[in-house]
C-alpha cells in the first residue's frame, strides 16, 4: 500500500495544559474532561501515555484564549487529588502531517522525526494515527520545522 | 458544527512497546524509529507526552507478531542510553471512536471517557485528533468497552 503524505499543517493558536501525578484508575479521565466540558472549553489534542507506579499524565491542547479558564476548571481537582500538578505552556505549535496509509509504511514516522532532528527541533509530544501524525514543538521552531517537513515529503 | 460519531473500531492484533527514561532532546525519536524502520516493522500508534526532569516515554503499538523483534531493535539503544527501560504488553486492544468535528464539540472526549468509566474500564493510553479518539485498554475489557461506546454514541 502506497503512502501519500498530502499536507503539512501548522496550528499556532493552541496552548497545552498538562495534569501530572493523576491516579491510573477508571473514572479519572472522565472527571477531568467533565470539568473541562462544563466550562464549555473545546479540546483538540489529548495525549496520555502508560502509567508508571500507578501515576500518569494527561496533556490536552486548547485555544490559547481558553487556557486560563481550563486551568481554573481542573484546579478544583486538587481537592480530590492533592498531588495533582497542572502545567501549561502557550509557547507551542502543533504540526500535523496528514496522509493515507501512514501506518502501513514503516518509514513515515522515522522520516518525520528525522527531518525535525536534522534542523535541531525538539519534539515535545507525539500523537499519531493511520492518517495523521501530530507533534507539539516550541513556537520558535514552527517555521523551520514546517519547511523541513514540506521538503522531506516533497510538498511545496 | 455538529459532531457525528460514525464508528467504534476495536483493534485486537496489537501489542505496545514502551521506552521509558529517554532523554528529551532533538534526534531521540528519530533514532528510535530508525531502528524500528530498519527492522521493517510497521508502527500504528505513537504516543509521547511532555517530559518531566528532561526524561520522557515513547509508546508505540505494533502487530503482536512483531513485538519481539521490535524490542530487539530498540534494545541496542541501551548502549547509548543506559537508563532506557523497555516494557511491552500484548494484553491490550486499541479502541477508536471515529467521526467528524470531534474537536469542536466539548463533550465527545468526556462522553467517551465516561462511558468507559461507567463500565469500570481503565484507560491506559489516549491519543486523539479531530476525527479520531483512540484509547488503549486491557484485552479483557474489549467487549464491554465496545458495547458501552456503541450505546453512548447511539450506534448499533
Ligand atoms: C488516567 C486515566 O486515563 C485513568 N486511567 C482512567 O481510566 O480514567
Ligand atoms: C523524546 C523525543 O521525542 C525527543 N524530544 C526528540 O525530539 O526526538
Amino acid at each position: 500500500e502506497d503512502i501519500v503524505v498530502s499536507d503539512v499543517h501548522v496550528d499556532k493558536g493552541q496552548a497545552r495544559v498538562s495534569l501530572h501525578n493523576i491516579p491510573d484508575s477508571p473514572g479519572i479521565a472522565a472527571k477531568i474532561f467533565s470539568e473541562i466540558a462544563k466550562a464549555g472549553i473545546m479540546v483538540d489534542l489529548i495525549v496520555q501515555n502508560v502509567s508508571q507506579e500507578n501515576k500518569t499524565s494527561i496533556t490536552l491542547t486548547v485555544l490559547t484564549s481558553d487556557a486560563e479558564r481550563c486551568v481554573q476548571a481542573v484546579e478544583k481537582l486538587k481537592h480530590t487529588w492533592p498531588q495533582l500538578e497542572i502545567w501549561t505552556d502557550d509557547d507551542i505549535v502543533k504540526i500535523s502531517v496528514k496522509g493515507i496509509g501512514l501506518r502501513s509504511h514503516t518509514g513515515v514516522g522515522e522520516k518525520m522525526f528525522r527531518a525535525l532532528a536534522e534542523v535541531g527541533v525538539n519534539i515535545q509530544m507525539v500523537a499519531t494515527s493511520e492518517i495523521r501524525m501530530s507533534v507539539v514543538i516550541a513556537k520558535k521552531d514552527a517555521e523551520k520545522a514546517q519547511m523541513a517537513l514540506l521538503k522531506t515529503f516533497e510538498l511545496s
